[in-house]
C-alpha cells in the first residue's frame, strides 16, 4: 500500500534563482506541472514559484523572478506519511510541496493530484 | 458528513469572455484563486481559465483572453458524490470543477483542497 511521500512522489522541476520568469513560464508549460522548485549553486531548495506567481507578475508588473518566488517553502521528505503531507498542504492552502532530503535538496514533488482518492 | 459537491463548495470567481488577461490575472491574485469561470452575456459557461494558463500566455506571447481559455471544461454539479468529483479531476490532471446547473450557468467551484482529507 502506498502510505509513505517516497512512494507517490514524482520527479521535481527545478529551476534557479537567476531564471528569467519567462524560462520559468516555459518550464511550468513544458512540464505540465505548475510547481518549480528553486535552487541556489549548490543545489539546495531557496524557493518556490507557481503559476499563481507567474500570473501575479502579470498582474503586479513584476520583472524578476526573486520579486515573485516564495522563500519560507513548506516541504516534506520521503518518510512523511501521506496523510500528514495532505494536512500541510490543507492548512497552508496550497498544492505542491517539494521533498528534500537532509542537505535541502529537492528529491521530488508531490502535488494534490497524487493524494486525491489515496 | 460531507458526501456531496454542495457541502464542501466555494464561490466560483466568474470573469466574461470580453475580458483582458490582466483583468482575469489581477482577479486571479485579488481572490487568491487559480480558478477563474468564463461566461457570456447570458451567464452561461463558456470556459475556464487557470493560473496555467495565464502563464501559457507569458510563456508562448498570447495577447488575447479566448487564446488561452479551456473551451471544452469538466463541470460538476450539486448532487455529484464527492468522490466522483476527486476522480474527475484526478483522471484529467486538473485541480478544479465549475458547478453548474441545469441551465449551465456557474454556482459555485470546487477545487482539490476541499477534497484532501475527504
Ligand atoms: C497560497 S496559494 C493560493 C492559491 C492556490 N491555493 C494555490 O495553490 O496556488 C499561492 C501561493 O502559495 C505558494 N506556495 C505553493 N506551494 C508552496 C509551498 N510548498 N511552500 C510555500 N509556498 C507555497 C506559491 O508560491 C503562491 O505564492
Ligand atoms: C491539464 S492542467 C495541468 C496542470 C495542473 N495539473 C493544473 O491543474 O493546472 C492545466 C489545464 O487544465 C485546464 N483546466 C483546469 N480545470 C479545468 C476544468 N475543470 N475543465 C477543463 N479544463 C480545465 C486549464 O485551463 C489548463 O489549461
Amino acid at each position: 500500500t502506498q502510505k509513505f511521500v517516497k512512494d507517490i512522489k514524482k520527479q521535481a522541476i527545478i529551476c534557479h534563482l537567476n531564471d528569467s520568469i519567462n524560462n520559468v513560464a516555459r518550464k511550468i508549460i513544458e512540464e505540465n506541472e505548475n510547481h518549480v522548485a528553486i535552487i541556489d549553486d549548490d543545489g539546495i531548495l531557496k524557493g518556490i514559484v507557481t503559476s499563481f506567481d507567474i500570473t501575479r507578475a502579470i498582474a503586479e508588473n513584476k520583472k524578476v523572478l526573486s520579486e515573485i518566488i516564495t522563500k519560507k517553502v513548506i516541504t516534506t521528505t520521503d518518510d512523511e506519511p501521506i496523510d500528514i503531507a495532505a494536512r500541510k498542504m490543507r492548512v497552508n492552502n496550497i498544492n505542491g510541496l517539494p521533498v528534500i532530503d537532509k542537505y535541502m535538496r529537492v528529491i521530488g514533488l508531490i502535488t494534490s493530484e497524487e493524494l486525491l482518492l489515496k
